[in-house]
C-alpha cells in the first residue's frame, strides 16, 4: 500500500509542479508529506507561492494563490489517470483577470487531448472557448443556447 | 470518444425537453446565477455517475424532478448522454453510444421506479455501470470538478488532503 | 435572554426581507426559526428564492442564489446595529453580473449613511464607487493608488 | 465620524511606508490577486479589532511583521488607523484621531513587545480599546466581512446561524 500511494505522489506532485508553474507565469508550488517515510501517519501540504515571491503553505496565501493551488492540484490528479471528458463548474471563481485568462489558455490547450466542458462567468477563461453555450431561464424552465465561436472572437493562445 | 449531447426531460430547472450538443474541444456554459448550468452537470452525474457517491444536491431521487412553481411535480424525469464511440472505447458495435436514465413516479406518487437504457434498449444497472467502466467516464474522481470543489480543498485538513490522493491510488 | 433574541430575530428578518428582495430585483426571502418557542432548542434557517420561482431552503439553491441570501443576511444584521464604517472584502464572488451590480447599487445607496469600503475583482460592483483604489505589488512591496471615480465614470443608481 | 486614512509601515506585504486614504461615500478596493488588499483589511483589524478573535491570517503576531524574499524580518511593523473626529463620536477634543500600533522585535529577535498610541501619545491597551468602544468602531460583528465569510455562512449548520444572532444580542 504504502509503495502505490509514494508512486502515486510522485507523479502527481510532478504534475502538479508543472502545472502551478503554467498557470502563474513561473510560481513554485510542490507538494510535500509531513511523514515522507510513513505517509499515512500525516498530512499532506501544498506549497505555493507567486513569482518572486517566498513560497508558503497554503493557509497563508490570498485567496486567489490559494484557488490557484487548489486548481492545480486538482488539474494535477486528473492527469494522473486521465479522462476522456472533464467537467469544470466555477473554478475560476476567486481569481483575477490575468489568472482566469491563464485557466482559459490551459483549458484551450488541453482540449487537444480531452473534451474540456467549464461552466463560468468570467469573460477571461470563456473566450478561450471553440463554442460557449449559453443557459437562461424563460416560461418557468431553462433553456440552452449554443453558440460557436466565430474564429474573430476565439482568442488562440 | 467524445460527448456529442446531454438530453433532459423534467430534470430539475429543465421542464421542457432540452437538447445540450457538444463537439471535441473546449466548451464553456454561461449564464445569470440560477439559470440551470450546474444542473447540466447534474445530469452527467444523474446518468454516467450511478456509482458515484457525489452529491446532486437533491436529497431524494424524486427531488431532482422537474417542480413546477405550485410545486406539482411532473409524473417522470428522463436525461440521456450520447457518445461519440467511433474508437470503441466503449465496448459495444454502434458510432454511437446513448446512456439513458429514467425515474418515474409510481401512481401515488409516494414510490418511484428507476430504469436504465442503452441504446433504446432496456438495460441493468450492471451493465449500464460495466461500459461506463469500461470506457473510463467519470469514474469517482476529480474529473468531475463541482462548483465548491475548490475552496473544500483549500479548507481541508492535510491528512484529508492525503486521503484524496490514497483514493487516486 | 429568549426575549432579546426573539427580539433580534423579528428585526434581523424584517431587515433580510427587505434587503434579498433589494438585491434580487423583487425576490421572496425570510429567515425563520426551527423552534420559535424554544429558539434554543432549533436552528434558524435562510429561505430564499429568485423572482417567480418557489421558495426553498438556502441548501437547494444555485451557488449565486445561496451567496445573496448569505450576503442580505450579513446586511440585515449590519443594520440592525449601525456601524459608521463598514468594510466587505470580495462579497460578490459567486454572483453574475447583474447581481453584482445590484450589490454596487446597494453599496452606493448605503453609503449616504455609513462609509463602506469594498474589496472587489469585479467591474459590475466597482463601477458605482465614489472612489477607486488600485492596489498593485511591485520592486517586492504592495503599493497604492487612488482614484477619485470622474463623473462620467461614475454610474448613479 | 469617518475613516480617513490608513498608513501601514512594513504590515505584511507593505514593505514601503504606505498611505491609503479615504473620504466620505463607497469606495472600492481592486487589484490582482496577492496583491495586498485583504491586507489592508487585516492592518484595520490589526488596530481596531484588539478584542476581536478574528483571524489576521497570521499564527503568530511576529508573522505580520514584513518579510523580504530572503525571509528577513523588518526590525519592526507599524500600523495606524486616522478618523475625522468633527461629530466627537469619539470622546475626544481633537476633530481628528489616530490609533497606532506598533509591534517591535527585541534584540535578539526571538520575543517581541506591543505599543499602542493615540495621536503620538503612548497609551495603555485600555485606553485605547475604550475609546474604541466609545466610537462603537468595528465591535465585533458583522462590520467586518472577510473572504470566505459569505461562503463560511452558507455552509455552517442552522444551529450556528441561531448563534450568531445570539452574539448580535
Ligand atoms: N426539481 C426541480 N424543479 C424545478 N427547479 C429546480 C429543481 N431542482 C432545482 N431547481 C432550480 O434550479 C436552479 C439552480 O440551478 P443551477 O444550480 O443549475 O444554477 P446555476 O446556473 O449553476 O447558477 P449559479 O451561477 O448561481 O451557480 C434553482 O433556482 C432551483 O430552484
Ligand atoms: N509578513 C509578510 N511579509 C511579506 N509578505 C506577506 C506577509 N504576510 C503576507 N504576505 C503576502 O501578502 C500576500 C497576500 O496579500 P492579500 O491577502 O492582501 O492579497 P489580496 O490582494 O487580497 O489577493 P486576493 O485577490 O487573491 O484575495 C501574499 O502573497 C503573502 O505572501
Ligand atoms: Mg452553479
Ligand atoms: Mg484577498
Amino acid at each position: 500500500k504504502k509503495i502505490v500511494f509514494l508512486d502515486v505522489f510522485q507523479k502527481v506532485n510532478a504534475n502538479y509542479i508543472e502545472i502551478y508553474k503554467e498557470l502563474t507565469n513561473g510560481g513554485e508550488g510542490y507538494l510535500y508529506l509531513e511523514n515522507p517515510t510513513n505517509p499515512f501517519e500525516g498530512g499532506l501540504f501544498v506549497k505555493a507561492s507567486s513569482k518572486g515571491k517566498k513560497v508558503d503553505n497554503l493557509a497563508s496565501l490570498s485567496g486567489g494563490e490559494k484557488s490557484l493551488a487548489a486548481l492545480s492540484f486538482i488539474i494535477a490528479i486528473q492527469e494522473y489517470d486521465p479522462s476522456p471528458i472533464y467537467f469544470m463548474d466555477e473554478v475560476d471563481m476567486f481569481l483575477d483577470g490575468v489568472n482566469a485568462e491563464n485557466v482559459g489558455r490551459m483549458f484551450r490547450r488541453n482540449s487537444d487531448s480531452a473534451q474540456i466542458i467549464a461552466v463560468t462567468l468570467r469573460k477571461s477563461t470563456m473566450k478561450y472557448a471553440h463554442q460557449a453555450i449559453g443557459v437562461t431561464y424563460q416560461d418557468r424552465s431553462s433553456m440552452v443556447v449554443t453558440k460557436e465561436m466565430q474564429v474573430e472572437e476565439q482568442v488562440v493562445p | 470518444m467524445f460527448l456529442k449531447k446531454i438530453e433532459m426531460e423534467n430534470f430539475k430547472s429543465f421542464g421542457k425537453k432540452t437538447v445540450v450538443e457538444f463537439r471535441k474541444g473546449y466548451t464553456s456554459i454561461t449564464g445569470p446565477n440560477a439559470s440551470g448550468k450546474s444542473n447540466i452537470g447534474d445530469a452527467l452525474l444523474f446518468v454516467l455517475g450511478t456509482k458515484s457517491n457525489k452529491s446532486l444536491r437533491a436529497q431524494k431521487l424524486t427531488d431532482l424532478i422537474h417542480r413546477n412553481n405550485s410545486g406539482r411535480l411532473s409524473p417522470y424525469l428522463k436525461a440521456s448522454v450520447t457518445f461519440d464511440n467511433s474508437d470503441k472505447s466503449i465496448p459495444l458495435e454502434s458510432n454511437e453510444v446513448t446512456f439513458s436514465r429514467i425515474v418515474k413516479l409510481s401512481e401515488n406518487n409516494d414510490d418511484y421506479s428507476s430504469y436504465y437504457f442503452i441504446n433504446d434498449d432496456r438495460a441493468r444497472l450492471q451493465d449500464f455501470e460495466y461500459l461506463l467502466e469500461k470506457a473510463k467516464i467519470f469514474a469517482d474522481g476529480y474529473n468531475f470538478v463541482r462548483q465548491g470543489d475548490i475552496t473544500s480543498i483549500v479548507e481541508m485538513t492535510p491528512v484529508e488532503r492525503r486521503g484524496i490522493l490514497e483514493e487516486v491510488g
